[in-house]
């Protein structure tokens, strides 16, 4: 778990 | 990228584009929902509040879109409440924002992902936008009638939509990509479109305009 959540949709 | 994720963004920022020649063109906002405008800057601001965040520099196409978002939602509402708000419909734009903001708020701080400050007001936002589009069909429905470029707007709001549900079938069938909080959401938002897509089929496309019985 790198911490941040990755949400690549606009 | 997809080809339905493509047109979906695409159908988006022709919503916005359509909404704002439109207010600009007629010089009026008659017939828009300004608390639906207000949410969705706000979504926008919520979520891509990375962009605050960090410098930014605008290597990529993602950044611009988000940029061209926000300041495309927070100029509409300029328009609405400063420029042209003598043509406002405040009367018949009646929905309460806060029983859908609250909510939102709510249901955000108690499903999320991860309980952090930028992840939860990503959830906000994607709930938020669930909803945001429901003051404009609640003042259509008081006014009984929406004009065609609203319906145009509407219509190419809800293809945004629509188009994000054949993407994120094409990203769990190629990718294993899910998002469930995104799909839930989003899934919610395109049935609120559903009426008014029926709507503009049989009466938009052949050339009439919508007016809702009494």
């Amino acid at each position: 778990d790198n911490g941040q959540l990755f949400h690549d949709e606009l | 990228m997809n080809i339905f994720r493509l047109f979906g963004d695409l159908s988006h920022l022709a919503a916005i584009a359509i909404l704002l020649l439109k207010i600009w063109k007629t010089r009026s906002c008659a017939g828009v929902s300004g608390k639906t405008q207000l949410l969705f800057a706000v979504c926008f601001i919520t979520r891509y509040i990375d962009l605050f965040l960090h410098f930014v520099s605008l290597y990529n196409t993602e950044k611009v879109m988000k940029l061209i978002y926000i300041s495309a939602s927070v100029f509409t509402c300029y328009l609405i409440f400063f420029k042209f708000k003598a043509t406002y419909d405040g009367n018949h734009d009646s929905m309460r924002a806060e029983f859908l903001i609250v909510p939102a708020a709510g249901l955000a701080c108690l499903i999320n992902t991860k309980f952090d400050a930028i992840e939860i007001l990503w959830t906000f936002s994607i709930y938020l936008e669930a909803v945001a589009i429901l003051p404009q069909l609640f003042l259509i429905s008081k006014t009984g009638e929406a004009e065609t470029i609203t319906s145009h707007y509407l219509f190419a709001q809800g293809s945004y939509r629509a188009l994000y549900i054949l993407n994120w079938i094409y990203r769990y069938h190629y990718e294993s990509h899910v998002d469930t909080i995104a799909i839930v959401a989003g899934v919610v938002q395109t049935i609120l479109y559903c009426d008014f897509f029926y709507l503009y089929i049989t009466k938009v496309v052949k050339g009439q305009k919508i007016v809702l019985p009494a």
